[in-house]
């Protein structure tokens, strides 16, 4: 199994094209291995991003500097996973 | 075992051997109704099925719906799930769906990616797109909603075998998106063609592939808006409704693109529930208002469709 303990999704508000511009920059660095929900296209449509553990303060810093607004939709994607887990386990009992 | 239709429990997300052991006892609940068509095997050689609503007739003009088609948006097969249901408990009873299916078939594919389905309960709940190996890379899968041929390759779809949105070696490599251009093309009368997804509340219309304007686009942008009037009727869940490249972002290689470019004109895509916290992982109490309320967008566009032959 894949473990995403820690890691989370932020909810990402661009107020501006050149916001727009920074989230695609973003979308193309694979180091960070950011998987984006939702791509930055306009400023009417959030951008949601699951950022792993280890990528989070440096995109964290980055929306930050840029003063990109954004706050965190999820805050342990692993939690929700097990409650999921849990659930399906539950209903196949 | 879910042993019979009655006592599956809707409002819970399963397993893909659930599922499709489930579709075998609502065949057997409405045989005269519902029949489970194998339309291929995926890359590991799954069966891929699609429930065919049919009462009578050779290649009646049909409607053609998907459903997680994306491994980790549960909500839109779950949703599949419980409309597969609602129409076949429903025909006899209301009567618009007996109107609709005594001149149409409705073909549901409910796992349209089985692969990646599997993948999801068992190994990486985030992921997206189908299970087959990439020549020369270690990165696994290609995202099935940029693999079909309409504007292949073009902007909004990645060349990196890594990426999500990898576009793959060329249109319909994917065996899961060519066995359902076969049947829409062997079948060659299709009218509607519906793919359910998740999330952002959106129903969307062509182009993605280009940001220009369809030929019918009032009228898509007209059945799309009553649709979502009528799906918010229920819980007053807002939507948008647009085309894909002007309310979300460009996208090529996407299933309505090509089903419209084939002449399907009535061709959309859902984006189910949550704007919220949740994304991928609604909670498993969400999926029957989800489910009651796409019903009923979806039941909109089916009626437009079956009073509009063309």
């Amino acid at each position: 199994h894949k473990l995403f303990i820690g890691d989370q999704v932020l909810r990402i508000n661009a107020e501006s094209e050149e916001h727009i511009q920074l989230l695609k920059e973003l979308e193309d660095d694979e180091g960070w291995e950011l998987d984006f929900w939702t791509h930055p296209a306009s400023t009417d449509l959030p951008v949601d991003i699951h950022v792993p553990f280890a990528s989070l303060h440096a995109v964290k810093n980055f929306l930050q500097a840029h003063k990109i607004p954004f706050h965190v939709m999820i805050n342990n994607l692993q939690e929700l996973l097990d409650e999921e887990q849990e659930g399906v386990e539950l209903n196949a009992m | 075992q879910e042993r019979n239709a009655r006592s599956f429990n809707f409002g819970a997300y399963h397993t893909l051997d659930t599922i499709y052991s489930w579709m075998d006892t609502l065949v057997a609940a409405h045989p005269n109704l519902v029949s489970k068509v194998q339309i291929g095997t995926s890359y590991e050689n799954r069966p891929m099925y699609a429930l065919k609503f049919s009462t009578g007739g050779n290649k009646r003009p049909a409607i053609w719906i998907d459903a997680g088609i994306h491994a980790r948006e549960w909500v839109s097969t779950a949703s599949a799930v419980w409309m597969a249901d609602k129409m076949a408990t429903d025909y006899g009873v209301d009567p618009s769906v007996t109107s609709l299916l005594g001149q149409m078939d409705v073909y549901l594919s409910i796992v349209t990616n089985p692969d990646g389905y599997v993948y999801t309960h068992t190994s990486d709940r985030m992921w997206r797109k189908t299970r087959s190996v990439n020549t020369g890379s270690v990165c696994r899968g290609v995202d099935p909603n940029r693999n079909w041929d309409a504007g292949f390759g073009g902007p909004g779809a990645s060349k990196n075998p890594c990426s999500d949105s990898y576009h793959g070696p060329h249109a319909h490599s994917e065996i899961e998106v060519k066995n359902v251009v076969d049947l829409v093309q062997s079948h060659g009368n299709f009218k509607a063609f519906i793919s359910v997804h998740a999330y952002s509340q959106l129903l969307m219309y062509p182009y993605g592939y280009s940001c220009t304007s369809v030929p019918h686009q009032a009228e898509l942008d007209s059945v799309g808006r009553s649709a979502v009037q009528a799906l918010s009727s229920l819980y007053g869940t807002s939507y948008k409704v647009g085309s894909i490249c002007k309310i979300i972002y460009q996208a090529s290689g996407g299933s309505i693109d090509w089903s419209y470019d084939i002449g399907i004109k009535y061709s959309f895509a859902f984006e189910l529930r949550d704007t919220g916290r949740y994304g991928f992982l609604l909670p498993a109490n969400q999926i029957i208002p989800t489910a009651s309320e796409t019903w009923l967008g979806l039941k909109h566009i089916m009626e437009y469709v079956r009073d509009h032959p063309y």
